[in-house]
């Protein structure tokens, strides 16, 4: 199974859409400080399900929404979309959340739960907290990690 | 079960070591299960022992040595279940150079197993990437633009306009 | 005492802007006394406001900006009452090229005022030092080498070994 | 008043001793990843009296002291000096500790307590916490202070 492209809309300071390729091999994202680099990691982590503040580095609710700028307003609906490819059949997993809080999952054009999301995901091992997405900042902080935290992380291996 | 995860635990530490022995060039790295009670139930703990000396607490290390550890732990767990794909920001804004170019190494050698998504401001590590995507912000909107390793002089900053 | 306190205020939060205008090209930085009990109790709020956009917490800032915010911060209260001497460890590890390089010439300019020592892995800062000592530890002892900075080729590693 | 040099021995990793002259304008510390950098802001921090564990880096006491090394044993003291110029006269400021823990703070050769040297200090500013030295990976957290840390900020610079 192959990551293809990541389509981001509206989610935080993407206030219009664009569209990453991600190669099969390595891909790499740069640009000066403060330009979105960081956004697009959280967006990823985003249409997996996280809900935490403090991971998605927001206070509250509508911080997800692009806030707007000059001459172009904020947006009402923030959505993330990764496009994968296993075995030649492309795979479409999408999240939406508009202003009112509510949020839409969806897997090939149909609206799933989380819960159905996640279990697609299982066999994969995409998501998984530790071992897939290092946020910036966290590298260094896994020689904090008290033995039954480190146990959970060989168990997750296993 | 107990089988399962002494198996997985023994393999990490084998890979674990081996990295070390790779990051910390000559160094001793070892994880181990706390000798209290059930293997099922006890944690890990993890020890370094550098070249030229005794085995010390892993609080003495310094920012980049301890970047190193996570990198050794990420890439350890990889060999044995990759996920597929891993997202790393900046994970090398610690090292200094000799360590960024040997994480890029690192990268490109597991890169046939796995996809790595890499935010990085180094020129070392970006310079292994099939696809080099900027991104800036203008007028307050993050957009896309397309940029050549191969424009990026080694003595100027890295342009990324629109 | 409440005269003193609003004139140190000003002058730091009036040097605070123009730090900010010149670190995030453009943006308003400002720092402000809450509007609770009396002036020589009430807490100070920063804020910050980038070009194209409304008011933001800072909260929402990314790595590199956080790190701008405390340079600003540092060199407001240096312009005001200078300490002898100011030892900066890596300040530099989360900002881009663009940056580092702002940094060193911030460094620079002030360094006629006090003296600066600072730890860096990035060429673009440590090009501006008249003096750089190079530590390495060779059998677990740290110990100082010279360092000709002319002998840094831009594209190799920085080779510091006896 | 300018800071000249900086002599360490028996501090941390510094198994010998080592003299670093200090520029008048910028001085730059560089060298590989563990190499004992940091270790010499944290020597610098020490002779101002630092104490918490914390600050220096330390679990316990005996950190401090260089713990030893293949053909080097272990210190039993842990030695630092800053010879500032004021005038075109030396100052000598210097802290040194044994195993057992007693501290002994020396001002131009004579013994002092740490209360003799803060108060030398005072006037000039120097080993203040927040705006002269910084230590890894504290630049960035300054974005957190509270409304009241920063006002303490602006009371030392008044
Ligand atoms: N909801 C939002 N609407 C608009 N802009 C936002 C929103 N949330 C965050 N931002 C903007 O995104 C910027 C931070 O982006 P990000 O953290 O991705 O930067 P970065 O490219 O990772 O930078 P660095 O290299 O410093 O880590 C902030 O300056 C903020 O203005
Ligand atoms: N008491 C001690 N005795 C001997 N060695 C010590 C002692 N305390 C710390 N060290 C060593 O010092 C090393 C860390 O040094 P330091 O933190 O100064 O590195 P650094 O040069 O700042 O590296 P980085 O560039 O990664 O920040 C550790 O690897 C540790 O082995
Ligand atoms: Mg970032
Ligand atoms: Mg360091």
């Amino acid at each position: 199974m192959k990551l293809k492209k990541i389509i981001i809309d509206g989610f935080k300071s993407f206030g219009r859409p664009v569209s990453i390729n991600i190669s099969e091999n390595i891909t790499a994202i740069v640009g000066p400080n403060g330009s979105g680099k960081s956004n697009v990691v959280d967006a990823i982590r985003w249409v997996f399900g996280e809900h935490s503040y403090k991971n998605l580095r927001t206070v509250k609710k509508n911080d997800i929404l692009f806030s707007g700028s000059n001459g172009t307003s904020a947006s009402n609906r923030a959505y993330v979309k990764l496009i994968f490819e296993d075995d030649g059949k492309e795979i479409d997993v999408s999240r939406e959340m508009l202003r009112d809080g509510k949020n839409i999952y969806m897997l090939n054009g149909e609206v799933v739960r989380l819960k159905d999301l996640m279990d697609f995901f299982a066999g994969t091992g995409a998501g998984k907290e530790f071992y897939s997405i290092i946020a910036q900042g966290q590298i260094d902080k896994i020689v904090n990690a008290t033995p039954e935290e480190l146990r959970k992380l060989i168990e997750e291996a296993a | 079960a107990k089988k399962v995860f002494l198996e997985t635990f023994n393999s990490v530490n084998s890979n674990f070591s081996e990295m070390i022995e790779e990051l910390f060039e000559g160094a001793k790295g070892e994880m181990r299960l706390l000798p209290e009670k059930d293997v099922l139930e006890t944690g890990i703990e993890i020890s370094i022992k550098k070249v030229g000396k005794k085995e010390q607490n892993l609080y003495l290390l310094s920012g980049g040595e301890k970047s190193l550890v996570g990198i050794a732990l990420l890439f350890s767990l990889l060999k044995i279940n990759p996920s597929p794909f891993y997202i790393l920001d900046e994970v090398d804004a610690a090292l200094d150079d000799y360590n960024a170019e040997r994480l890029g190494r690192l990268i490109k050698r597991y890169s046939d197993k796995t996809q790595f998504i890499v935010v990085t401001h180094n020129k070392l590590v970006m310079e292994n990437a099939d696809i080099l995507h900027g991104i800036t912000m203008t007028n307050g909107i993050s957009t896309i633009v397309p940029v050549e390793l191969e424009k990026v002089a080694d003595d100027k900053p890295l342009e990324v306009t629109t």
